[in-house]
């Protein structure tokens, strides 16, 4: 899980924009 | 009623196609063919042209001092600062394509963990596809359709910049010859994001449910919205195969990169998608 962090917290988030 | 249902499917997959993709095939087309009300796109055909159009490519991020010092630093510098760029843009893209696979139905209800894997795997693909629409033979638009960067340009760079985007457009004439539109490419990117034989996935049934129902949109969509194209089905999934070894190159290019440009940083989801991919 720690390896894909950004793309956990993406699939996650709906609609508010992630800090990329 | 069970053709009713793929109809169903593949309109919500181009609606959200619509809704996370800014930039269309309608649209680049328009551009590129000089249909569109709107200004024609920048050329860049040069380093001085690159260095004019990365005013516009950076419009959104780089602040004035920023942009003096890039127009007084050494050439050299230029293409790190333009892949630089590019690498923010795909970052941005990823995040998109991620939205559009949160919309295909069932896709949320996967496993988490398999959901990162496909996505992982599927979205260099996705993006590659989604960039052919955005290329003629003799260049590409970027920066949302405001620039047409020139293909010889592009092979002028240096090692190995100079070879990231030739079997990008090898590849993109190949595939615009098949004429999908925006409405057949969403269900297309949806086949290649459901690939239930991505190394590592937990549980391959239920993705492979997914796709199934998506291939049989997809089939019934192309035979009726061009019916005189033969074969279109077969033609579109065997432009899959070419796609795993485009995806697999460019990695190996951006490993290189890695370790001959001392000043290379990658894109932290970048780095996430293509660590141990292949």
């Amino acid at each position: 899980k720690e390896k894909h962090k950004i793309l956990h917290r993406l699939l996650q988030n709906s609609s508010s924009p992630v800090d990329l | 009623p069970e053709s009713a249902d793929l109809r169903a499917l593949a309109r919500h997959l181009y609606e959200s196609y619509l809704k996370y993709f800014p930039l269309t095939k309608a649209k680049a087309r328009a551009i590129l063919s000089g249909k569109t009300s709107d200004s024609a796109p920048f050329v860049i055909h040069d380093m001085k042209s690159l260095l004019e159009g990365e005013q516009m490519i950076n419009s959104r991020q780089m602040p004035a001092q920023e942009l003096r010092r890039a127009e007084m630093s050494v050439m050299h510098e230029v293409e790190l600062r333009f892949f630089h760029s590019c690498q923010s843009r795909s970052a941005e893209a990823v995040s998109e394509v991620t939205e559009f696979a949160k919309s295909i139905p069932g896709f949320v209800s996967l496993d988490l963990n398999d959901q990162v894997t496909l996505l992982k795997y599927g979205v260099i693909e996705v993006l590659i596809i989604m960039i052919a629409p955005l290329m003629n033979k003799d260049g590409t638009l970027i920066s949302y359709g405001q620039i047409f960067m020139t293909r010889e340009f592009l092979k002028s760079l240096r090692k190995p910049f100079c070879e990231m985007m030739e079997p990008k457009f090898e590849f993109s004439v190949r595939f615009n010859a098949l004429e999908l539109d925006d409405s057949d490419m969403a269900l297309f990117l949806a086949v290649i994001i459901l690939s239930g034989d991505r190394p590592g996935l937990l549980n391959v049934k239920p993705i492979e449910d997914l796709q199934e129902t998506v291939l049989h949109a997809l089939e019934l969509q192309l035979k009726t919205s061009h019916p005189d194209s033969l074969q279109l089905f077969a033609k579109v999934l065997q432009k899959m195969t070419d796609l795993r070894q485009l995806v697999t190159d460019h990695v190996q290019l951006i490993q290189l990169l890695k370790e001959t440009e001392v000043d290379w940083c990658l894109h932290p989801l970048l780095q996430e998608i293509m660590r141990d991919l292949y």
